[in-house]
């Protein structure tokens, strides 16, 4: 599983 | 982006218009916590300094400036223009008590010691406790006005969408953000009493008032 902050999410 | 996320920003919106009409269209902020609004802005404004390093969409780009320029007009009517309003005897919670330990957190527990990652795990952290000096107050003065608790309503809804949002990403897409996803789950369990006092009154027509 990828574990990276969301940058896409507000 | 999925229709939980969008839901969820649509509610975060909500939110932010509900408050800034209520204040501008009764002249008044009494009952809103201007602690709270202050670590909003702060939330905002050290999540969205990625807003110069980092394009993903017109759609993420124009939300954040959005709540970036609301938080800040929020604030202004608070503490400039209806600053007469402003309930100051009941806002007396203490934010360093949340401001310090979420600097502490963000400094232990983050995925990269780069100041953007660093800012972005701090807004997280906070955001999820921001509400507590608004909580507090309604505590204090055992009442809230409907339209306060609407707004409460959907700034909590948010964060619920938000868990919803991440649970469909973990089985769609294999994404996972442990500190998002903990920081939102407790954001959220912060709201619960608020809920279910709005669910059982508020819709049902009557005054959000807390038990005595």
């Amino acid at each position: 599983y990828q574990r990276y902050r969301p940058k896409d999410e507000l | 982006m999925n229709i939980f996320r969008l839901l969820g920003d649509i509610c975060h919106l909500v939110a932010i218009i509900v408050l800034l009409l209520k204040i501008w269209k009764t002249r008044s902020c009494a009952g809103i916590s201007g602690k709270s609004q202050i670590l909003f802005a702060l939330v905002y404004t050290t999540r969205y300094v990625d807003l110069f390093f980092t394009y993903v969409s017109l759609y993420n780009s124009v939300m954040k400036v959005i709540f970036l320029a609301s938080s800040y007009a929020t604030l202004y009517l608070i503490y400039v223009k209806f600053k007469a309003t402003y309930d100051f005897n009941h806002d007396t919670f203490r934010i360093e008590f949340l401001l310090i330990p979420c600097v502490i957190l963000s400094l232990l527990i983050t995925h990269d010691y780069s100041p953007v990652e660093l800012l972005w795990t701090f807004s997280i952290y906070l955001e999820a406790v921001a509400i507590l000096p608004q909580l507090f107050m309604v505590s204090k003065t055992g009442e809230a006005e409907t339209i306060t608790s609407h707004y409460l309503f959907a700034l909590g809804a948010y964060r619920a969408l938000y868990i919803v949002n991440w649970i469909y990403r973990y089985y769609t897409e294999s994404f996972i953000d442990g500190i998002a996803v903990v920081a939102g789950i407790i954001q959220t369990i912060l709201y619960a009493d608020f809920f279910y006092l709005y669910i059982t009154k508020v819709l049902k027509g009557k005054d959000f008032k807390l038990p005595a």
